[in-house]
């Protein structure tokens, strides 16, 4: 967060932003692993009164009292029945039984989201800069039901629970449990409430990506966050005994390694286990390492703990290598000697100069900060993927935000590696995954709310993804990191976050508690898997047509089906209509319809063409229609339509699966 | 099988609040009851009052498929574990 509010924009002059009044009125919950009170992150020598309406409490208990929270941390409270339930009472020596977070990741998002502004942050002398969260003047309000074993769903559940009484204004959750439906998800049944109170919840998309199909959180209700990389990198230098150099990754400042070249091998040579290659516990041989720099292949462990295996085995430097999983994708990481994570590419001429020469030898270089990284963004590997596995006629994950290498608070309890043998202490530390991009959602959800309080959580959706981008200044396409070519809305929703555009979308896709309804009456939910999910009684209309293509979502996903016999029933066309409805929330305007495909197979028509709003929050519908001939099965495609009246453009994406 | 069918597990129970019998004047009270119908040592760790109406206890497997068959109960999910992204 030195670097993702010019990243996002928010560094700009607009007469669009909020005041910090406006802006102290917004209470953000922030469900996670607690926080750590002390951070400069968590001042409120700039904000007034707590809100009046707000009933959350400061929770007193080991390491946390009353005097912990202020007019920043407006609320702090734990839950943890669940957890002890499962494995027994807390071990306080370990953790605290209070809202103190003994991990730094609930510190980091809650700081991401809405810290306050803090000049000369950094980590380890890199990204420096001003920190501060997405909505540095919200109010934050910390929900504990993480803990070093694990969220647990009746946690989660109370907490969530606590969250809808307190009062807060948006929810932002980077955790993900089990696939199910939703009347069996904890976590899209505690949203459902939230929504219908007002509530925006942000959650995180997951980081099992590049696989399809791999998302979290994708109750419609929900705004899915997938992950970016930002204009920034960590780059170190390597150089090999040949000459060769390549450009790796770090965050080490420690004692660097001499300048003269030093013996280099590869994990899986020096190994007596099928596990060396990933540098796991227990699996390099001593002898073999010891005085070297050992290239370990990234995957099975977590990174930083790979470059405690090869210390502890006397290696005196890690090259840590992406596989085909992770492409080209860096992530720097705070280790403990020095080190450079190097892509797939430079990885694989590396390990190639390895076993092509006797005595191998390298070096690695200081890193440093570097700004303006081009192309950015680009879609984190790790970022899940669509399509949505629950409901494939709703297009996830919603948007992508930045959630590669980024700076924010962390605990006093553990090192910015997060090891248990990490004994520095940081007010800052860099770290990746969807977990980092959702908060950034989130505080720029409080930042619309501060600017237009009456929206609702649908509407604050919709502006955060009509206005996203999908494509660089030049015009071409975002990229995934993962390929390496063009990503696609199965891999960035709507597209990158853009607030200022957001601010002013023009138009919305508006959604209320009776459209999610009507959702589940086109899913053919029962009465008592609705009043699971939605805890309302409520029975669809036998006269009335539900329908997964009416719901008023701000993207498209159009299943299509592939004619018997395969690739045989080329010609033959099906046909599906689309009604949408959008409501104007900026001058009256006139809106004209642009379409953009990328497959002939599929003939896209709107009607009307043309929307003319005389009023503010008129609502004007229109209806799409695609007609599809038959592909084979797994076949994918995409197209874009947006409404523009020459000032705004209303930006939705169009995912066409052929099965 | 035996040994399964003992061991207790995490349920999130979720009750249909217009499903309570009138002689309850607390909801608190009609969930402590639906949980010693089926478990006399079973406690509640939370009580829901917003997101759902219910509440969450231990229960053996056997416990958990008597409860599901009560009237006036949406649901049994067994608590499931999330990690962090």
């Amino acid at each position: 967060t030195t670097r993702t509010p010019e990243f996002l924009g928010l560094g700009r002059s607009s007469d669009l932003f909020p005041t910090s009044n406006s802006m102290g009125e917004v209470i953000v919950g922030i469900l996670d692993t607690g926080v750590w009170p002390e951070l400069k992150s968590f001042d409120d020598s700039e904000l007034g009164p707590i809100p009046a309406g707000w009933k959350g409490e400061c929770q007193v208990g080991k390491n946390f009292n009353s005097s912990s929270c202020n007019r920043k941390l407006i609320g702090a409270r734990f839950f943890s029945k669940g957890y002890e339930a499962a494995f027994g009472p807390i071990d306080e020596t370990m953790e605290s039984k209070s809202p103190r977070d003994d991990d730094g990741h609930g510190t980091h998002t809650a700081t991401t989201a809405a810290g306050s502004v803090v000049p000369n942050a950094e980590l380890l002398g890199y990204a420096s800069g001003t920190a501060r969260g997405m909505a540095s003047h919200a109010r934050v309000a910390v929900y504990k039901a993480c803990w070093l074993g694990g969220c647990f769903g009746t946690d989660i559940l109370a907490a969530m629970d606590a969250a809808v009484a307190d009062g807060v204004d948006v929810l932002s959750m980077s955790i993900g449990g089990g696939m199910s439906e939703y009347y069996g998800d904890t976590v899209a049944i505690g949203a459902f409430t939230a929504a219908a109170h007002g509530i925006f919840v942000s959650c995180s998309a997951g980081n099992s990506g590049p696989m399809p199909s791999s998302l979290s959180n994708v109750a419609p209700w929900i705004t899915t966050v997938g992950a970016g990389t930002l204009d920034r990198d960590f780059p170190a230098s390597l150089t090999l005994g040949n000459g060769d150099k390549y450009s790796g990754v770090t965050l080490y400042n420690g004692k660097q390694l001499p300048d003269s070249l030093v013996p280099l091998v590869y994990g899986g040579s020096v190994s007596h286990s099928s596990s060396g290659s990933f540098c796991m516990a227990g699996s390099l041989i001593p002898e073999k390492i010891s005085g070297k720099i050992v290239v370990c292949d990234r995957g099975g462990s977590a990174r930083v703990q790979k470059g405690v295996v090869v210390k502890a085995g006397g290696g005196v430097g890690m090259i840590l290598s992406n596989t085909d999983s992770y492409g080209e994708e860096l992530v720097a990481d705070a280790h403990l000697l020095p080190s450079a994570a190097v892509g797939q590419k430079a990885g694989g001429a590396i390990k190639k100069y390895i076993s092509s020469n006797p005595n191998p030898t390298a070096t690695i270089g200081p890193g440093t900060t570097k700004l303006g990284v081009q192309p950015s963004p680009v879609v984190a590997a790790f970022s899940s993927r669509g399509p949505n596995p629950v409901t494939p006629a709703i297009l996830k994950p919603d948007i992508i935000a930045p959630g590669v290498n980024i700076l924010a608070g962390w605990t006093g309890a553990v090192g910015p590696s997060g090891l248990d043998s990490d004994k520095r202490h940081v007010n800052f530390s860099i770290i990746s995954g969807t977990s980092m991009s959702c908060p950034h959602v989130s505080g720029l959800a409080a930042l619309l709310k501060a600017a237009h309080p009456e929206w609702s959580p649908a509407a604050i959706k919709s502006a955060l993804m009509t206005t996203a981008y999908t494509t660089y200044k030049s015009g071409e396409k975002i990229k995934d990191v993962a390929t390496g070519g063009p990503a696609t809305p199965f891999d960035y929703g709507a597209g990158h976050a853009d607030p200022v555009a957001a601010l002013d979308p023009g138009l919305v896709y508006d959604a209320n508690v009776d459209d999610y309804l009507g959702f589940l009456c086109a899913l053919n939910y029962t009465p008592e898997q609705i009043k699971s999910t939605t805890h309302r009684d409520f029975t669809c209309h036998t006269s009335s047509k539900y329908t997964l293509g009416d719901f008023n979502y701000p993207s498209f996903a159009v299943p299509l089906e592939t004619a018997l016999g395969g690739e045989g029933g080329a010609g033959v066309s099906s046909t599906i209509k689309y009604t949408r409805t959008l409501t104007n929330v900026g001058d009256p305007a006139t809106y004209k319809v642009y379409l953009h495909s990328q497959t002939q197979a599929v003939k896209i028509s709107v009607e009307p063409a043309t929307l003319s709003f005389s009023a503010q929050y008129e609502k004007k519908s229109y209806t799409v229609t695609f007609t599809a001939t038959s592909k084979p099965s797994g076949t994918t495609s995409f197209a874009r339509l947006e409404w523009s009246d020459g000032k705004h453009i209303v930006g939705s994406p169009i995912a066409f699966s052929w099965t | 099988e035996e040994k399964i069918q003992q061991t207790e597990r995490t349920y999130i129970v979720h009750m249909d609040k217009s499903h309570m019998p009138e002689s309850f004047t607390d909801h608190s009270l009609w969930y402590d009851s639906s949980l010693k119908s089926v478990s006399d040592s079973a406690s509640m760790l939370y009580a829901y009052e917003y997101v759902i109406h219910g509440y969450s206890t231990r229960l053996t497997a056997e416990e958990a498929e008597t409860l599901r068959k009560q009237p006036g109960i949406l649901s049994v999910l067994p608590e499931v574990r999330y990690e962090l992204h």
